[in-house]
């Protein structure tokens, strides 16, 4: 379960990570 | 390419596949380094250290810090788990680090790796009398939105792969005059240059 936290936090870092680098 | 080999390997071996992303982006970071003269290329950094380094000089963003920091938790927790991990969850952490990646290639920072390793240089247009000392070594420059080749003299021992990242040094003590090469894509004799210092880039 904490993995699975950990991912999608991960994965909504590096879609702030993307719209960072437009 | 190195995109291409993760999806590739993933189909078979995802595990495997994620730590080649995670070398893979270590790899580009310390390529980010170098290329922005944050780390010299043969000066030892973890990739933590080389995170926090680039953040201090502004030159990755905050949110890629951060996300940096944990895609790096995440593959330490994946493969440290005692339980098996499934699939599903390593693919879904594979897409988010290949978007990571794709990101990490927008840094505004011009990197160059080896197009052609090594093709003769003449000293006439005909290209019949070549030089001994030197051969033309064929850059490609990337930086986001722009890509451009040039071609560089590089003495005859020096061996490197296609593909591989190189540091932007050249040595004006040694300056090579006028020179012809054939493409070796189109097979036309071109100009190679007039005259330039030559290229002592090592890889990164």
């Amino acid at each position: 379960v904490e993995l699975e936290s950990n991912v999608e936090q991960l994965r909504e870092t590096v879609e702030k990570a993307e719209r960072e680098s437009l | 390419a190195a995109i291409d080999k993760i999806v590739d390997l993933s189909a078979t071996e995802p595990l495997a596949a994620l730590l080649k992303l995670s070398q893979t982006l270590e790899k580009e970071l310390k390529v980010l380094a170098v290329s922005t003269a944050v780390l010299r290329s043969n000066q030892r950094s973890s990739p933590r250290q080389l995170i926090r380094l680039m953040a201090s000089k502004n030159i990755l963003p905050p949110h890629t810090v951060e996300s940096l920091d944990q895609f790096r938790d995440v593959r330490n927790k994946i493969i440290h788990e005692s339980v098996e991990i499934s699939h599903s969850t390593i693919f879904k952490v594979l897409d988010i680090g290949l978007q990571l990646l794709k990101t990490l290639r927008q840094v505004p920072v011009e990197v160059i790796t080896v197009n052609h390793p090594g093709i003769p240089i003449y000293k006439d247009e005909d290209c019949v009398e070549e030089y001994e000392e030197v051969k033309g070594i064929i850059l490609y420059y990337t930086s986001p939105g722009t890509e451009m080749t040039k071609i560089w003299p590089v003495r005859k021992n020096v061996d490197f792969q296609k593909g591989d990242y190189v540091t932007k040094d050249w040595d004006c003590n040694y300056q090579w005059g006028q020179a012809w090469y054939i493409d070796p894509v189109t097979d036309k004799k071109k100009i190679a240059w007039t005259g330039v210092c030559e290229f002592v880039g090592v890889r990164v």
